[in-house]
């Protein structure tokens, strides 16, 4: 029996917003100690990896361990029902057919419940071992996402450079080119808008925008996004959650 | 010109 309840719907739908455009068939692996989900998506360029721990639940429960086979088109259909400050309760027995979806008011006498089928989904889960990588970066989510959007207008590649003092975002395209450039930098009032950078070599790699797109929807669930990058190793963006992340592995582009 | 790598050579099947 699984019972995973979120204090607020908004939480859950946030998550799936954050990876519904790249990823379609998802399988959500619930355990005792939370739910992971993994997919790639169909030009396996892109992979998103999910893990929600119990504490990001008001309440968790999962006796044995179950396989929700779900199609997040379909899911974010029953997720647009709920309100956001509902709370939202998943529930599904040991051998599951089907996950309820459970909308409870917290102000006033409204429960709305919706069922929605599950699917076999034939996906093989990556293991992802720790990764050597080059350069780490924590910066504001909000900026990330500016600087992805605003670049991605130029050109269908975004090329991300660090060097010791200095991270600098390029694009080139046929109407013309841009830059942004970082420094790292402490916030002592709001470190949530510091910018921090590890770094062990430099590194100069180049991103296709459209996944790079896909990647900053994921903003609305974190201040910051981690990036970690190597010139042997897809790229790690990474949103923590109260508990657990969502994060994407990214493969860059290469010269031939 | 780039090409578009994929993830296949880096992540082994579990």
């Amino acid at each position: 029996m699984l019972e995973a309840k979120f204090e607020e719907a908004s939480l859950f739908k946030r998550i799936i917003d954050g990876f519904k455009d790249c990823v379609q068939l998802v399988n959500f692996q619930c355990k005792e100690d939370g739910i992971i989900a993994q997919a790639v998506d169909d030009s396996r360029v892109l992979l998103v990896s999910l893990e929600i721990g119990i504490e990001a639940f008001q309440n968790y429960r999962c006796d044995h361990p179950v396989t929700l086979g779900i199609d997040l088109t379909s899911l974010s259909k029953i997720l647009r029902c709920g309100n956001n400050t509902d709370n939202l309760t998943l529930i599904a027995d040991d051998t599951p057919d089907s996950v309820l979806l459970l909308f409870e008011d917290t102000k006033k006498d409204r429960i709305a419940e919706y069922s929605l089928k599950l699917m076999d989904i034939d996906a093989e889960f990556l293991k992802i071992e720790d990764l050597a990588y080059d350069c780490t970066l924590k910066m504001p989510s909000p900026e990330f996402s500016k600087i992805v959007r605003d670049l991605s207008q130029l050109s269908d590649s975004i090329n991300i450079m660090i060097t010791k003092e200095t991270i600098k975002f390029v694009a080139d395209g046929d109407i013309g080119s841009g830059s942004v450039i970082l420094k790292p930098f402490v916030n002592m009032d709001k470190p949530q808008e510091s910018i921090n950078l590890n770094m062990d070599q430099p590194v100069d790699l180049t991103f296709g925008s459209k996944y790079l797109l896909d990647i900053v929807k994921g903003s609305a669930l974190s201040d910051n996004v981690g990036v970690r990058l190597s010139s042997e190793a897809p790229a790690l963006f990474q949103f923590d959650l109260k508990s657990g992340y969502l994060q994407f592995f990214l493969a860059p582009k290469f010269n031939d | 010109k780039r090409t578009q790598g994929t993830l296949e050579s880096f992540f082994k099947k579990r």
